[in-house]
């Protein structure tokens, strides 16, 4: 009826760099901050992975990505009350610090929906980009035809490459409800856009690869 | 003698059963459930590791791509100290596998991972 070792005596665990890796993704480890992915944001990277992949994950090489690495980044802050009649206005902000120095950036697009059907009309939207200390500036047309609905704006030029000091980014979401007011029913929000950073990772290993290990002689 | 060994060549290819057989790649079929990184790995839900097994021949012919290391410990086990162990069939050639993960901070991150299949066995 041994009681539990307190844990300050148990051995230190070497931790293999791959593990160490893999428990710095790990959910539940301290720092998790958001809850699993989900809705939108998860059903675009699932097509896109399946786009990319097969069934046991193998590269497929005709429809390269032209990059090993994608990440979605989701808006983790927005503003108050959205709506104002027909108008829809949410102030997004996208954190950005903290990535992998290994990951280096190729390209930064946002994807949004530019229309959504609704059961009375239909609901326009646009993007602007919210520069600190100037008037938002409204962000190019989508870069290329939407997909599936979705459409994907460049921002690369906004993220000042290489200026790795960019914290975070802001936009302004703008919709309006076009075609008869419905009834009293509540107006549906537009799902959040979101961030695709591509990048190019110079340790594609799974473990950081650990410097040429000095081995004694055994 | 090497006239002798060159004489003696059959008999050791006959011994290590003919030719060259790449039947030490072994499929192996595993789940990220089964490693515990289901929570942040949301596809591919398994893939196909392969590893290598089996002795590595007497002789290390130049189509196993055994660097000459590995062919000079074949000799010194055999001939010098049975104490240096013999070359182990490992990986040759590996292939990636694409991965889509959740990050801690939310993200979804879809990424390439290099040497993750074993596709071709080698003696080291």
């Amino acid at each position: 009826n041994q009681s539990p070792l307190p844990l300050g005596s148990l051995p230190a665990v070497p931790t293999l760099p791959l593990l160490q890796a893999l428990r710095m993704r790990a959910p539940g480890s301290p720092g998790w901050q958001v809850g699993p992915a989900s809705g939108q944001p998860l059903r675009y990277m699932l097509n896109l992975y399946r786009r990319a992949a097969d069934r046991e994950g193998r590269p497929r090489r005709s429809r390269s990505l032209g990059t090993n690495t994608i990440r979605l980044v989701q808006a983790s802050s927005h503003g108050g009350q959205p709506w104002a009649g027909r108008w829809y206005l949410q102030v997004l902000t996208y954190h950005l610090e903290g990535q992998p120095e290994a990951e280096h950036l190729l390209r930064a697009t946002v994807v949004y929906l530019p229309s959504l059907s609704l059961a009375h009309g239909h609901l326009l939207c646009a993007l602007e980009l919210v520069v600190a200390g100037e008037a938002p500036r409204v962000l190019l047309s989508p870069t290329a035809r939407p997909r599936h609905g979705w459409a994907e704006v460049d921002i690369t030029p906004y993220l000042a490459l290489g200026n790795s000091s960019v914290g975070s980014l802001a936009l302004r979401h703008v919709c309006v409800r076009a075609g008869r007011a419905g009834g009293h029913d509540a107006p549906v929000a537009p799902g959040h856009p979101f961030l695709l950073l591509y990048l190019n990772d110079t340790q594609a290993g799974l473990a950081p690869p650990a410097a040429e290990p000095h081995r004694h002689q055994c | 003698d090497t006239g002798m060994l060159a004489h003696d060549l059959p008999n050791y290819l006959r011994e290590q059963g003919g030719e060259k057989s790449d039947c030490s790649l072994h499929s192996f079929p595993v789940s990220f459930a089964q490693l515990g990184w289901n929570p942040w790995i949301i596809a591919p839900h398994r893939y196909n590791l392969r590893y290598c097994k089996g002795t590595c021949p007497h002789l290390l012919r130049y189509d196993y791509h055994a660097p000459n290391h590995a062919v000079v410990q074949s000799f010194v086990h055999q001939l010098v100290d049975a104490n240096v162990p013999w070359p182990s069939r490992v990986p040759y050639r590996y292939s990636p596998i694409s991965v889509l993960m959740i990050e801690r901070s939310g993200a979804i991150l879809y990424k390439e991972y290099e040497n993750m299949i074993a596709e071709s066995c080698t003696c080291r």
